[in-house]
């Protein structure tokens, strides 16, 4: 029952009756709180709740006995939509196929690429892994660290040029006939031009089969202009949404979603090599609805 | 760009904008509203600028006597390792003998990140590659610390969510130790807050609580485009103070939180 599961939403509005144009501001207004309430970006959201009242008017719930419950189904439906109702698959076309994490600093992207690697070579793929973050401490450390855990190799260059870096593992790659090469990037501002520059200079040298947005599930508001930002640098293919083993609503996927147009393809749940699955809009929908 | 006029619909709306944007959250907003529309005057800026002073409170310094111990603990990636570096810095700069642990005996090269950070400000840290006791090692580290009469001990922790009730069990049980073992060591500790990160922040803190007392909070990543605004309500609801903010990723760009700066920031 659908009205068990949104007891919030339902709830607020419940209290208003008959869903009519007198009190439609004050549902959206509610709805619109919900979502403000699990992070979903103020304007995501307004866009969001003007859609679903052209849908709702279009179905002629409005004018239905149970106006509540039709209206959050509605609002689910469209929700789980607007997430991507289509699993995404990696491309794994490339010989070597390439895989280019990026994000803001803490995201996952490290712990991502290890857990990425760990699933391809449960699917017999030969994996290398590629240590191109020459600026935090130990990073280099940390991907090897991992690489023995899930026992994948690490190409890396000590403290060189990252660029260069992935050039030259991706070449390496393909005289061992390695089946996908993930590269593990520096976490970066999108507002530092140097960082973002650089990015783009990988991306442009090495032309990766997927270049993957890696966004922490907590983010907050700003997550409409830092995924903006990473989705104007570069031809971005999916998201990988970390850390939903917390309890944050997680309405930051609706604002990535809607901003960079690309599918979410994975979840993080977990610190452990195996915490990876494919992202599921469902869970996700229930999860932000509350 | 907030413009100084008389309320009208159309400034409270984009004030509320402005305010959520930088994830104040609905009901810090709501409260500020509320004190907009009931006092309607000129210049309704300088009333929400005055409130959130207000609610900031004044400039909370820590007070760090010797021999002081300093957990710094949070939820994963929000920069703690990074910043116990920072901290190390900025007490060392003001004289005082700082000696580091690296408890979080978990992740991947933790240790090696702290090492990095320990060689670079020539401060001794104390670690154990093999111990998976965060405990045991943060035992070794006050032992030391007590033999070498150092003023201040920080110590790095594991990243951590509050969701894992065996995790804040281990952060009760290093305060324990603290407490029950090293009485004469004052303790203080302090979350980092990513500025990145939404409304969960506020549970976070809630829930961190519950098992080790917060002094205050270092606000990270405050160079980004984020600002942060939950410190509104971690103040307001959870009585904890910001008590420095972090502005990049090398030693230096650590900064005391002014209440003063920060609201201008908001306001523009
Ligand atoms: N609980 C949980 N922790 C995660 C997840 N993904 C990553 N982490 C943790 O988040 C922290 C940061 O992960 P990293 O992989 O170092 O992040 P990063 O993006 O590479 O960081 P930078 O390289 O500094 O930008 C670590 O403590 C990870 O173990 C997840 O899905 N769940
Ligand atoms: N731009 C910016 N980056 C920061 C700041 N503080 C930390 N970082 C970066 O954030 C990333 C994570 O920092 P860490 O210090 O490893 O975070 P942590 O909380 O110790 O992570 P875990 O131990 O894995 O939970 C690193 O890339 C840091 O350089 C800050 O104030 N500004
Ligand atoms: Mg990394
Ligand atoms: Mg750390």
């Amino acid at each position: 029952q659908i009205t068990d599961r949104f007891d919030t939403i339902f709830r607020r509005l419940r209290g208003l009756g008959k869903i009519t144009d007198t009190n439609i501001q004050e549902t959206s207004r509610e709805i619109r709180r919900v979502l403000l309430e699990a992070d979903v970006n103020l304007q995501v959201a307004r866009d969001f709740i003007t859609h679903v009242k052209v849908k709702a008017e279009g179905t002629k719930v409005l004018k239905s006995i149970k106006p509540g419950e039709q209206f959050i189904k509605i609002i689910y439906e469209e929700l789980i939509h607007v997430l991507g109702d289509e699993t995404a698959e990696i491309d794994l076309n490339g010989k070597p196929s390439v895989i280019l994490m990026a994000g803001l600093q803490g995201s996952g992207k490290t712990t991502t690429c290890a857990k990425l690697a760990k699933m391809f070579t449960n699917q017999n793929k030969k994996v290398l892994m590629v240590a191109a973050d020459v600026y935090r401490p130990a990073a280099i450390e940390q991907l090897q660290s991992l690489g023995r855990q899930i026992d994948v190799p690490v190409y890396d260059e000590g403290l060189g040029d990252p660029v260069a870096i992935c050039v030259n593992a991706v070449a390496k790659a393909k005289s061992e006939k390695v089946d996908i090469v993930i590269l593990d990037t520096a976490g970066r501002l999108h507002i530092d031009g140097e960082m973002m520059n650089e990015i783009q200079h990988i991306w442009d040298e090495v032309k990766p089969n997927e270049i993957l947005f890696v966004a922490d599930s907590m983010t907050g508001q700003d997550a409409v202009t830092s995924a903006k930002a990473f989705s104007e640098a570069l031809p971005l293919t999916g998201t990988i949404l970390t850390k939903l083993d917390g309890d944050a609503r997680g309405g930051a996927a609706v604002s990535i979603r809607q901003v960079t147009g690309t599918p979410i393809k994975f979840a993080g749940v977990s610190e452990k090599m195996d915490g990876l699955e494919p992202f599921n809009p469902k869970q996700m929908a229930d999860r932000i609805l509350g | 760009q907030i413009v100084k006029e008389k309320v009208s619909l159309q400034s409270l709306e984009q004030l509320e904008e402005t305010l959520l944007a930088s994830d104040l959250g609905l009901s810090t907003v709501d409260d500020i509203l509320d004190i907009v529309k009931k006092h309607s005057k000129e210049n309704f800026i300088n009333e929400v600028a005055d409130y959130m002073q207000q609610s900031l409170g004044h400039e909370k310094e820590l007070e760090i006597k010797s021999p002081s111990v300093m957990l710094v603990v949070g939820v994963n990636g929000t920069g703690k390792t990074t910043t116990v570096a920072k901290l190390a810095k900025y007490y060392k700069d003001q004289g005082k003998s700082v000696l580091l642990v690296a408890a979080d005996t978990y992740r991947a090269a933790a240790i090696a990140q702290l090492h990095q950070w320990s060689k670079r400000l020539n401060v001794r840290m104390v670690c154990n590659e093999k111990s998976q006791d965060p405990t045991s090692v943060l035992f070794d580290g006050l032992k030391s610390a007590k033999s070498e009469n150092i003023d201040l001990v920080i110590v790095d922790t594991a990243g951590r969510l509050h969701t894992y009730k065996n995790l804040m069990n281990e952060l009760e049980k290093m305060v324990r130790v603290i407490r029950d073992r090293f009485p004469e060591f004052n303790l203080c500790s302090i979350m980092t807050i990513d500025a990145n990160l939404g409304q969960n922040s506020l549970h976070q803190v809630r829930e961190f609580a519950k098992s080790v007392h917060l002094d205050g909070a270092v606000l990270t990543k405050m160079d980004g485009t984020a600002r942060g605004g939950i410190v509104f309500a971690l103040k307001n609801e959870l009585d904890l103070p910001v008590l420095f903010i972090g502005i990049g990723e090398e030693l230096n760009d650590l900064n005391e939180f002014a209440a003063d700066e920060y609201i201008n920031s908001l306001l523009g």
